[in-house]
């Protein structure tokens, strides 16, 4: 079924784009093709203001709570959280490793800047991912045109500066392409 | 046009206005 676009209530802070939360949870023992990926990813909801997101967020549970092998999304509205998608057909993400511990707080911190538009980048943001593994934690945020390195260099700039991370994090700028071939 | 651009403190203050509850 086709999800209603949503639109700011009166009175609320309107975003400059509207986006949805996405929630994967990888099943035990079943191989990672592309169709189970996207019978495992479920759409909880899509905002349009500032209000909204909040109302969202403080009801979801904290990266650093969740267990096993799960992850959210946050996508521009319209945008599957997926590869295939046309707006990310042609673009890359830039990775961060994070020892267990940090998800929560830098998961918020890295929403906070998209959703405030902090990375001065026009329309090349696609979304963001936090993933909770066994062993450690990744965040990464998803642009259209990894070809374009005034724009990937701009993006890492601005994660630097709003995650407050240790000058030694490695960052790690992987294409969408890399990824399927692998 | 004019983007909207939001600042941490500016998002996190909203997090408990009236309108957000």
């Amino acid at each position: 079924a086709k999800k209603k676009i949503a639109v700011p209530g009166v009175g609320e802070h309107p975003l400059q784009y509207n986006y949805s939360f996405w929630y994967s949870r990888r099943t035990p023992g079943r191989p990672a093709s592309t169709q189970s990926y996207e019978s495992n990813i479920r759409q909880i909801g899509s905002f349009a203001s500032v209000e909204q997101f909040w109302r969202f967020y403080s009801h979801m549970i904290r990266p650093g709570d969740l267990t096993g092998h799960s992850d959210f999304h946050l996508f521009k509205e319209g945008i599957k959280p997926m590869w295939e998608d046309d707006a990310n057909k042609q673009g890359g993400k830039w990775i961060i490793r994070l020892r267990k511990g940090l998800a929560s707080r830098c998961w918020e911190n890295l929403i906070l800047a998209m959703l405030g538009e902090q990375f001065m980048v026009g329309e090349e943001i696609c979304g963001a991912v936090v993933s909770v593994r066994f062993q450690e934690d990744i965040i990464s945020i998803w642009n259209k045109t990894a070809s374009d390195q005034a724009t990937t260099a701009r993006i890492r700039d601005t994660l630097r500066r709003v995650l407050n991370l240790p000058p030694n994090t490695i960052m790690e700028y992987k294409t969408h392409t890399d990824s399927i071939n692998f | 046009g004019t983007r909207i651009i939001y600042d941490r403190k500016f998002l996190l203050d909203r997090r408990n206005s009236p309108i957000a509850q």
